[in-house]
C-alpha cells in the first residue's frame, strides 16, 4: 500500500470520527444530510459484499467493518436517537436521493468490469458513492451557520477523494495491471463535485471568517 | 490480470 492510499484511508476515517464526535459527544447532527448518510450506508453494504468471502488483509477487513458499522450507526442516530434526531435539519435536507439509486444501478448493469452479481454491485457502489455527497452539499448551501465540525467533516471527505486519485496515479505507474477505469472516472467526477466547496472552505480558513456557501 | 478479486481498495 502506498502513502497516498494510506493517507486517503486515514482522512476518510478521520471524517467519520469527526462526524461521530459531533453526533455522539455534542449530540447534534445539525447541518448533516441524512440522505447522504443513507446513501453511504448503501454504498458500503453493496461494495463490501465480499467481506466474508474474500480475504485481502486484516487492515482491509477491519476498515470495511468500521465503515459499515459507522455508516449504519450514523443513520440510526439521526433517525432514532431521541436527542440527536431533533437536531436534524429535515426541512432543508430535501434532495430526492432515491432518484440517484436507480440510475446508478442501471449504469452498473450496463457498465461493469464483469457481468456477475458482485461486480455489478461493486460498480453500483462506485457510481453511487460518486454522487452521494450531493444532498450534503445542497444542505450546506442552505445552512446559515455551518459549524466547524460539519465543515471539517466535508473537507476530510473531499481530501480522501483527492488522495485516492494520487494513489491511482501512483499505482498506474508502479502496478501496470492495475487499471480500473470505472473507479477512476467515477472518482474524478466525485472529486470535482467538491471543487466549489474546497474553494470556499480554503477562503474562509485563509481569511479567518466563518464558512458560508453562496446559494 | 483483470481479476474479480482485484478490488483491494476501500
Amino acid at each position: 500500500m502506498n502513502a497516498f492510499r494510506l493517507a486517503g484511508d486515514m482522512t476518510h476515517l478521520l471524517s467519520v470520527v469527526v462526524l461521530l464526535l459531533k453526533i455522539h459527544t455534542i449530540k447534534s447532527c445539525a447541518g448533516i444530510s441524512l440522505k447522504t448518510q443513507e446513501l453511504y450506508a448503501l454504498v458500503f453494504a453493496a461494495r463490501y459484499l465480499d467481506l466474508f468471502i474474500h480475504f485481502i488483509s486484516l487492515y482491509n477487513t477491519v476498515m470495511k467493518l468500521v465503515f459499515l458499522a459507522s455508516s449504519f450507526s450514523i443513520v440510526w442516530y439521526m433517525r432514532r436517537h431521541k436527542i440527536v434526531r431533533r437536531t436534524y435539519d429535515k426541512d432543508h435536507d430535501t434532495f430526492r436521493h432515491h432518484f440517484l439509486v436507480l440510475p446508478c444501478l442501471a449504469l452498473a448493469l450496463l457498465i461493469n468490469e464483469r457481468f456477475t452479481f458482485r461486480e455489478v454491485m461493486w460498480a453500483f457502489s462506485i457510481y453511487l458513492e460518486a454522487v452521494a455527497i450531493l444532498p450534503q452539499l445542497v444542505l450546506l448551501q442552505r445552512t446559515r451557520n455551518i459549524d466547524n465540525l460539519t465543515g471539517q467533516y466535508v473537507f476530510f471527505l473531499g481530501a480522501y477523494r483527492v488522495l485516492y486519485i494520487l494513489n491511482w496515479i501512483y499505482r498506474y505507474f508502479t502496478e501496470p495491471h492495475f487499471v480500473h477505469w470505472i473507479s477512476w472516472v467515477a472518482g474524478i467526477v466525485q472529486t470535482l463535485l467538491y471543487a466549489d466547496f474546497f474553494y470556499y472552505y480554503i477562503m474562509s480558513w485563509k481569511n479567518n471568517v466563518k464558512l458560508e456557501l453562496p446559494a | 490480470v483483470d481479476d474479480e478479486d482485484d478490488h483491494d481498495e476501500l
